[in-house]
This record gives structure tokens, sequence and C-alpha cells, in this order.
């Protein structure tokens, strides 16, 4: 564990706790893209599965534990508990065009023909595209609110901060997932857009809108 | 390359 790790950590926390909290504190699910927030369910889902396999940490055990229970309870809200605020028609990224090429991907490019390192391959690759829904959201409305910037914000962070993790690691453990960083590079990459528009916009105070 | 190791990432 590293500082960038740790960084990273917390940003990701921090990013759901941000999102939970609008929901709950506005009653609503508005400009969220539940398309996304079932990827990342399905994405925590895979990746974890070693909670029943091996043990690391209470750290790591902790973390992985809430992170898949509040991706449950986030598609819990937006599909039962807030439904009637959740904007479905501006959420018409489609799935499949995700999780069928990942699915393929994970299968020819891994590190060991196993299933749970298939599954954990699967998890990194959709990870990476998994935001897309709510980017595709984002620019098909035109604007997001202040509070769902922050959430990107920090969401997008969490695997800046990663590589970060990465390259100290690749200096000083000798560690190096070729996989992890290439997903995490093109993940970051997709933020990217969007980091200026948080820097140029939100920061200031506006609004983030797109030009039309 | 020691790839195992990325297991304790999140």
């Amino acid at each position: 564990m590293n500082v960038f790790r740790l960084l990273g950590d917390m940003s990701h926390l921090l990013a759901i706790l941000i999102l939970l909290l609008k929901m709950w504190k506005t009653r609503s699910c508005a400009g969220i893209s539940g398309k996304t927030q079932i990827l990342f369910a399905l994405v925590f889902t895979t990746r974890y599965l070693d909670l029943f396999s091996s043990f690391i940490s209470i750290y790591n055990t902790t973390m992985k534990l809430f992170f898949i229970a509040s991706s449950y309870f986030t598609i819990f809200l937006m599909y039962s508990k807030f439904k009637a605020t959740y904007d479905s028609n501006h959420d018409s990224f489609r799935m499949e065009f995700l999780v069928v090429p990942v699915g393929g991907l994970a299968f020819l490019v891994n590190h060991e023909f196993l299933p749970l390192e298939i599954l954990w391959t699967f998890s990194i690759y959709l990870e990476s595209v998994a935001i897309l829904p709510q980017l595709f959201m984002v620019s098909k409305t035109g604007e997001a609110e202040t509070i769902t910037s922050h959430y990107l914000f920090a969401l997008g962070s969490y695997r800046l901060l990663y590589i970060f993790n990465w390259v100290y690691r690749y200096y000083f453990d000798g560690f190096f997932d070729l996989i992890a960083v290439v997903a995490g590079c093109v993940q970051t990459i997709l933020y990217c857009d969007f980091f200026y528009l948080y820097i140029t916009k939100v920061l200031k105070g506006k609004k983030l809108s797109l030009p039309a | 390359v020691d790839y195992t190791a990325s297991k304790d990432e999140l």
C-alpha cells in the first residue's frame, strides 16, 4: 500500500458516498445512468469472487464488501425506491455493446485461462468502459448537476491515482500488470474531456453544460 | 513479471 493507492481508494469511496448522498438527500436519481450502475455491480461481482478463495487484509475485505453492497443498493434505489425520478429516456446506451466485446476479449487476452482469472480480467476490461453510458447520458442531455460532476470527478480521479500507484509499484516493488495498466489508462483517458470541463467550468462555480 | 500481486488491489 502506497499513498497513491490509498488516495485512489479513498477517491473511489468518496465517489460512491457522493452518489448515495445525492440520491438520498434529493430523493432522486435524475441524471444518473442506471446502465453504468448495473455495469459497476457486474464489475464488482466478477472481480471480488476471490473473497471466497483468499484473504488479504481486513481493509481489503471491508472495501470489497462495501463496493459490492453499495453498487446493488444504488441499483435498488434507481430501479425501485426512486424509480419515478430515473431518466430512462436519456439512458439509452446499449450495455450489450460493452459486455459482449469485453467478454470476448477477456477470454482471448488474460494472464491464465482459469475461470476466476477470466472473470477478474473481464471485470478489469468492463470497468474501463463502464462509465460510457453515464458520459453518453451527460452528452445527450448536454448538462450535469454539480453534485453529479463531483461524483464523476472523484470516480475519474480514482483510476488516475491508480496509474501513479502502478508507476510507484513498478519502480519500488518490481510489480507490473499489463492488463490492469492498459485498462486503467483507457479508463482514465475516457474521463479527460470531462476533467477539462470540470476544471474550466465546475471549479469556477458554473454548472457543467456542453456547448450545443 | 509479477501479475498476481495486482489481486490485492481493489
